[in-house]
Parts: structure tokens; sequence; C-alpha cells
């Protein structure tokens, strides 16, 4: 899904 | 990831080792807000939902089990085993206040209107403001025992970490996240008093205290 973050942080 | 967010997740695995050492040494969790701690369960279940559906990486995998079962941990040792050592009577931050305004702004400020996505967004709010109960109670009791002062520390410097980690990604990856950015930019400036405190006093070898 390209214009949501990715939310690959914690 | 970069070295700021590694050393950002590290201070913040070291914050619970922290918490659950003192928890465990004093025998007592004198000190800590059940509140604080009850919306970081909620902070981290809503966060990471996603293990059943998103996979990034073994690392990440671990560390969102990590933080579920070692806050729910917390919650357990403060509520059953070390019960008595909690007073309920300087832990009275309305936690409704944190809470309702994260929902509301969740459902306005979001990058998609999608459940998961919104549990996502109202995650990274309410952990900007958590620690609120935790500061309040601090300033009430205008004192800390130092190895909590430790955690707060630990907790502080894992936001802070990652506003470089932030800049990192933008210059590297061309990546850029608004709304963890503002959420963590106000989350750690809710630490400053407490850091100035922490540097000038605790780091010198005094005692936690704030002056009435």
């Amino acid at each position: 899904d390209g214009n949501v973050i990715a939310h690959d942080e914690l | 990831m970069n070295l700021f967010r590694l050393l950002g997740d590290l201070s913040h695995l070291a914050s619970i080792f922290i918490l659950i050492h003192k928890i465990q040494t004093t025998r007592s969790c004198r000190g800590i807000s059940f509140q604080t701690q009850a919306l970081y369960v909620t902070v981290f279940v809503a966060r990471y939902i996603d293990l059943f559906f998103r996979w990034i990486s073994l690392y990440n995998f671990f560390m969102k089990i990590f933080f579920i079962a070692s806050s729910v941990y917390i919650l357990y040792l403060m509520k059953y085993r070390y019960r008595p050592t909690h007073d309920p009577s300087i832990d009275t931050f309305k936690v409704e206040y944190l809470v309702g305004p994260a929902v509301v702004l969740s459902l306005i400020f979001n990058y998609k209107f999608e459940f998961t996505e919104i549990l996502w967004t109202f995650s990274i709010y309410l952990e900007a403001v958590a620690i609120l109960p935790q500061l309040f109670m601090l300033q009430r009791t205008g004192e800390a025992e130092t190895i909590t002062t430790h955690y707060l520390a630990a907790l502080g410097a894992y936001r802070a970490l990652y506003i470089p980690n932030w800049i990192y990604r933008y210059f590297t990856e061309d990546v850029v996240d608004p709304i963890a950015i503002v959420a963590g930019l106000v989350q750690t400036g809710l630490y400053l008093d407490f850091f100035y405190v922490y540097f000038t006093k605790v780091l010198q070898g005094q005692k936690f205290e704030l002056p009435a």
C-alpha cells in the first residue's frame, strides 16, 4: 500500500 | 535499522529490566504508577496486534512479543505479587483524560481510516502521554528511589534516540512518518524536566528530590 507508512518501528 | 533506533530499542529493553529488577530486589512497587504501566500494556497490545498480519523481521517479532509479555508481567507483579506495596492514593491521575483524547485524535489524524491503522495511531498518541501518571506521582511525592530514576531515564532515552533515527531515515531512506515524529517529540518533551533533575542530581550522586 503505497501511501500508508510501513510501521516497521517498534 | 540504524544505530540510533537500535540504541533506542536497547534502552527501552533496559528500562524494563531495570523496572523488574527494582520491583524484585526491593520486593516493592513503591513509587511506580500502576496507571502508567497499565497504559503501556494498552499501547503495546493496540500497536502490536499487527503481529497477526504483518511480518517485519525476526528482531521486530521478538521485541514485540517481549514488550507485550514484560508489560503484562509487570502489571501482574504490581496487582498480585506485590499488591500491598502499591499505594493507589498517590496514583490518582485521571487516565481517561489521556485515553479519551488519544481515541479522538486517532480518529481524526490518521494515515488511513481502517481499524488496525487507527489502533496503531491510537497507540502512538497514547504512548506519547502514558508517562504522565508516573511523572505526576513523582511530582506529588517530590522524591524517587535512585533505581526508579534510572528506569525513567532509560525510558526517556528510548524516545529521545528515535529522534535522530527519524532524521537519519529522512536523509537515507526518504521516509517521513509525521504522526510518529510529532508524538515522539511531545513524548520526549515531557521528560525534559525530569532529565534536568536526573543529570544535575542523580548522576552527581545525590538523591532525586524536587525543590519544595
